[in-house]
């Protein structure tokens, strides 16, 4: 695992709430928005359940500590977006907590349903990104979440022991982490 | 295209045609500075191809991939693979992360 430059991370009292919020004015028409808010708190409480850190949905997107969104090329921020494929998400150091998808990609939640070859899965970019709102920078580990590439239709949603140790080393443990735990979960993926 | 790479050319045509696009992804990523340095005639310098060889050793090296120095397929199948647009933190370079902080 790499971290940034200064090794920044949010610095809450303990136990931490961290607050997340959807950009109405920025989202995708064609996947319905109680699909995304369910992969997004799937996402969440991944990296929740290894680090005493707590993710809760807003609506009050303006104080929300994370703010997510799905943006299409110049967004304002100095990085263009660049179409289908290439670069399909970026977000932010702590304790910026911005959090943007391009929206030019055809985003899915279910590969039974999106049969598009250039489909990307959006709780595996999602579970990526939040990695780097904690804190984590790209891992050189092919296994690891923060590895920075994805295949369209390709999968990476469990947390690799690089992960782990990564983001515990900057916000410790959750007391109910069990490393048996991301090893079964390990087993079950090599299995699958 | 960049979803599927097919490279059943030789290397040197990757080389020959693509270097271009293969820089600017690591000036992208930070592997390379943003700009080419240049002499007082406005050409490049000789050690371009030095730091575009340390680009690609840096490259290999942070993405776990054979370390050749050489844009061997491997390499440029990664580089065009879908990716997180943060840059790589070990690539050297300023980055936009750096820059928010």
């Amino acid at each position: 695992y790499v971290f940034f430059p200064g090794k920044p991370r949010w610095s809450r009292d303990v136990p931490m709430k961290l607050t997340y919020a959807f950009s109405k004015e920025n989202l995708i028409d064609y996947v319905n928005i109680s699909d995304i808010r369910a992969v997004f708190k799937r996402a969440f409480t991944k990296w929740g359940s290894v680090i005493p850190v707590s993710f809760v949905e807003t609506d009050d997107y303006g104080f929300a500590d994370i703010k997510i969104g799905f943006y299409r090329g110049d967004h304002g921020d100095g990085e263009p977006f660049d179409g289908v494929l290439g670069v399909l998400a970026h977000s932010f150091t702590p304790e910026s907590g911005r959090f943007h998808l391009d929206a030019a990609e055809r985003w899915a939640v279910d590969f039974k349903t999106e049969k598009s070859e250039v489909a990307v899965d959006l709780e595996s970019v999602a579970i990526h990104e939040i990695g780097h709102l904690l804190g984590l920078s790209h891992s050189s580990v092919k296994d690891a979440v923060m590895y920075p590439t994805l295949k369209p239709r390709d999968k990476k949603l469990d947390l690799s022991l690089d992960d782990v140790n990564g983001v515990q080393a900057l916000y410790g443990s959750n007391p109910n982490f069990t490393l048996s735990s991301l090893l079964e979960s390990d087993i079950s993926a090599n299995q699958a | 295209a960049r979803s599927t790479p097919d490279y059943t050319s030789n290397q040197t045509q990757i080389q020959t045609h693509n270097i271009s696009e293969i820089k600017k992804y690591f000036r992208r990523f930070g592997y390379l500075p943003l700009q080419d340095h240049h002499n007082v005639s406005g050409d490049t310098t000789f050690d371009e191809p030095l730091l575009f060889k340390s680009a690609i050793l840096r490259y290999q090296s942070n993405l776990g991939l054979p370390i050749t120095g050489k844009l061997d397929i491997e390499t440029v199948s990664m580089i065009m693979a879908p990716r997180c647009g943060v840059p790589d933190s070990d690539a050297s370079h300023q980055s936009m992360h750096a820059r928010e902080n």
